[in-house]
Order: structure tokens, then sequence, then C-alpha cells
């Protein structure tokens, strides 16, 4: 059977809007997860994360971002935007 | 560090364990977390107490999702723990995800190398962006032989709480907190000094290490920045006062001598089965102590020297010399004992007292007389 990309491809957005919200203080505008503009606030989130965690900054969910974010880590969040 | 640097204003500090995981033996529990407090006491002047009542500074817990914290857990994987900085309240407690399999080996989540993370936030470390570092925040495997902190992770703690006043301090071995050790530290040595001596000196993957009674500097020939350590924060378990250091680059290996005893490093971990005894290398047994070695790479030979004689190691034949000759009779010049000695390009180099003879080996000659220092900016 052929596998379902776009069931995949939200799994993948809900994941790192997850991550990025638990570790990177994102906050969701409402706008429509697939919305990925260069500037768009998720993007930039993404940037942020990646550069933080010593990946390729591309602002996209690529195969090392998704299988870094997928492994246990320190709840602690990577940006100081906590009290 | 966390913004605005918060950290401990005492040496001394509590830590209680509220509650146990049932994957472990509450032993195992307790060793772990023992074994995590003293590896940062190793490096720094902080103690940890032990307190089984009342409030510590540091509580630690075993929970699963909500825990009163507002930062609930979230089932096996994903956050597998969480700490805080410094402060009066949560302040330093540190939280573990019961819904982890948390265990004492390197399957599963590994109790001491998470909890080693975990107090690097309550004594005031916020993550790292070094992949490398222990507080680099994604979990991964650890190697047991090899000594869980990073420099990162050291200069981070260094700064918030000064270095450890002990000269030698295996956390690996050594589960007992030890007693304040004497405040007094020795000036730390100064390497544009016109009376500077070293203990040792080897290449080291391109550089040259300088050793000095706990310390050593590390400089690359072509860079004029000099990296300044404790030998401890390299590799824990070796003592201060390196007698000796040669480099075998092939092999990727650093042999290190103190006393009667030798050691084989591969970057910053000591490789399995050392210490082992200078006789296994064929010394005989009136040898106590290797002043100076260094590794012949043009002639696969290992020199090592002993008050006024050296004796040498044929890598190929893989034989020692039955007897030591004298170190003047081969390098016309050198005399008495030496200090340390390494080679550079074809050059070898010789240090005696607040001398350091370059000697070419082709030559049979010392061509330059130059100041212990000369490696050095001053």
């Amino acid at each position: 059977f052929p596998v379902d990309m776009r069931e995949k491809k939200e799994e993948d957005v809900q994941l790192i809007q997850k991550y990025l919200e638990n570790y990177y203080n994102f906050k969701k505008d409402g706008e429509s997860s697939f919305v990925w503009k260069n500037n768009s606030p998720i993007t930039k989130k993404i940037k942020e994360m990646q550069e933080f965690l010593g990946l390729e900054v591309t602002g996209k969910l690529d195969s090392n971002t998704l299988d870094l974010i997928q492994k246990p880590r320190c709840g602690f969040p990577d940006v100081a935007g906590f009290s | 560090t966390f913004a605005g640097e918060p950290k401990w204003a005492k040496q001394v500090l509590t830590y209680r364990i509220l509650n146990y995981t049932p994957d472990l033996h509450p032993a195992d529990v307790d060793a772990a977390i023992k074994k995590a407090f003293n590896v940062w006491s190793s490096v720094t002047p902080l103690k940890f107490v032990k307190k089984d009542r009342d409030h510590a500074d540091i509580m630690i817990s075993f929970a699963v999702k909500g825990h009163n914290d507002f930062i609930p857990f979230d089932g096996p994987g994903g956050s597998i723990a969480h700490a805080y900085a410094p402060g009066k309240g949560f302040g330093g407690d540190a939280h573990f995800d019961e819904d982890e399999t948390w265990t004492k080996s390197t399957e599963g989540t590994n109790l001491f190398y998470v909890a080693l993370h975990e107090f690097g936030h309550s004594l005031g470390l916020f993550h790292s962006k070094d992949p490398e570092a222990l507080m680099y925040p994604v979990y991964r495997k650890f190697d047991p032989s090899v000594f869980p902190l990073h420099q990162d992770d050291t200069n981070g703690i260094q700064h918030l709480y000064g270095r450890s006043p002990n000269t030698y301090n295996d956390p690996r071995e050594s589960a007992e907190i030890k007693e304040p050790a004497e405040p007094k530290e020795p000036a730390l040595p100064d390497i544009c000094s016109p009376d500077l001596t070293f203990d040792a000196v080897t290449t080291f993957r391109g550089e040259i290490m300088f050793f000095k009674d706990k310390h050593f500097w590390r400089k690359h020939p072509s860079v004029r920045a000099v990296d300044f350590n404790l030998i401890s924060a390299f590799w824990p378990r070796l003592p201060s006062g390196v007698d000796a250091a040669y480099e075998v680059p092939e092999k990727d290996e650093t042999v290190l001598f103190k006393g009667n005893e030798f050691w084989v490093v591969r970057g910053d971990t000591i490789l399995p089965g050392y210490p082992q005894k200078i006789y296994v290398l064929g010394f005989s047994k009136d040898v106590t102590k290797i002043d100076a070695a260094f590794y012949n790479r043009n002639k696969g030979k290992i020199y090592y020297f002993i008050a006024d004689k050296f004796w040498s190691y044929n890598k190929r034949s893989q034989s020692m010399d039955r007897k030591p000759r004298q170190i003047r009779d081969a390098f016309p010049g050198i005399n008495g004992k030496i200090d340390a000695v390494f080679q550079h390009k074809n050059f070898f180099y010789f240090f005696h007292g607040r001398k350091q003879l370059e000697f070419d080996p082709g030559k049979k000659r010392v061509t330059r007389v130059l100041k212990t220092n000369f490696w050095f900016p001053c």
C-alpha cells in the first residue's frame, strides 16, 4: 500500500510544534501548521532549534531534525524564556 | 550558565532522595546519585551531604505525568528528567520521569548519567550547545570508561564555583564524600617566568603538550593561542606530576609515566588495562622512574631517559636495549639528567632546567639553545 504522506507529514508537524512549545517557548498563533514560509514564526523557531542543537540550519523538517527531536532528552527548555 | 548566573552561596550542599524508582534496587539509586555528585565535587570545591529527612538544598524524586511543578512528564521517551537552577523552594530540585526504564548499565536510561546532567542544572549550568558536552540536552548512551564531563562542562562549573582543591579525585572509584581539603592552592605556574621548568613534554595530535604539576598547556606550533588545563579534567584517573610522556601518532596513542607506572591514552580516554608497571616494557628492576621519553618517528624507536643514561626500544623488532647508554654518547652536547624531550619536525628538543636545547640528529649536534618557554608567546 502506498504510504499516506499527508498523514505522516501532519504527525511530523505536530511533533515539531510540541517540541518547540516544550523546549523553545513557541506559541501557536492559530495559522495553519502547513504554512511554511521563510519568515513564519515556526520556521524561525525551527532555525533557532537547529542552530542550538548543532544541526544544519534549514528551517525545514528534514530527516536529521526529525531524528533528533524524537530522541530522549532533558525536559528543561533550551531557551532562556523561563523563570 | 542561567540568566543572572544563579548559584549556591555555600560549598557544602545537602540532598535528599524523596522516593525510589522500582526499576532499581534502592542501594543502586543511592550509589548512582552519590557518584553523580562526586563527579561535580571532583572539579569544584563543592561537597554534597545526604539527608534522610527535612528539607535539603537538592530534593530528588521520581514522578509520572503531572507532579505539581507545572512541567508534566510525557510518558516513556521524550522528556526524561528536569531540574531547577539554584534557589529557594523548587530551586536545585531534580525530578526523574518514572515512565522511563532506569538502569545502571548502558541499556535503557542510565540513572547516573541523567542525574549528572540534571545536577548540572541544580548547580547552575544551563544547556550547552556543544554536542559533546554532558550539558547538551539530548540524552545519548555514555561510555563508562570515559570521564563524563567535557571541557565545556568543567569550564562552566568552575566559572561558578572555582576549581577543586584536590589534586587527584576519581569520582568513578570514590564513593565517599571527602573531607574538605586544605584551602590553600599552590600558585598557578607562570608560562613566561624565566624559571619555568617542565615535568614532561609530548606531541599530541598535532599539538604540543607541556606538563607541569597538575596542569598542562596545549599549544599548536603555528597558532599563537595557548590552552591551559587541569590534567584531571582530561584524564581524571591520572596523578599529577607526570614524569615523562611520548606520542605514537600512527596509533593515536600517548604514553604517560609517573613513578614505576605508565598509562596509555587516546584523546581524553585512558585505555583499559592501565596503569601497568614499567618493567613490562623491559626495564631492569633498579629503574624506579623515567625522567623523559620520546618516540623517534623516523627510526621507529622510543628513547627513555633515566639520569645520565638512556634506553631505546625498537618498535619494529619489539625489543629493548639490554643495557642503557650514556646520553652524551648518542646526543653530543646533551649532558646529565634531562626534564623532558619531544620531537618536532626533524629536531629533538631537550629540556634541562631553564634551558631548551635543539638537537639536529642529522648533524649530531645542538643547533640552538632556547628558553624553556620558547614555544609560547611571551
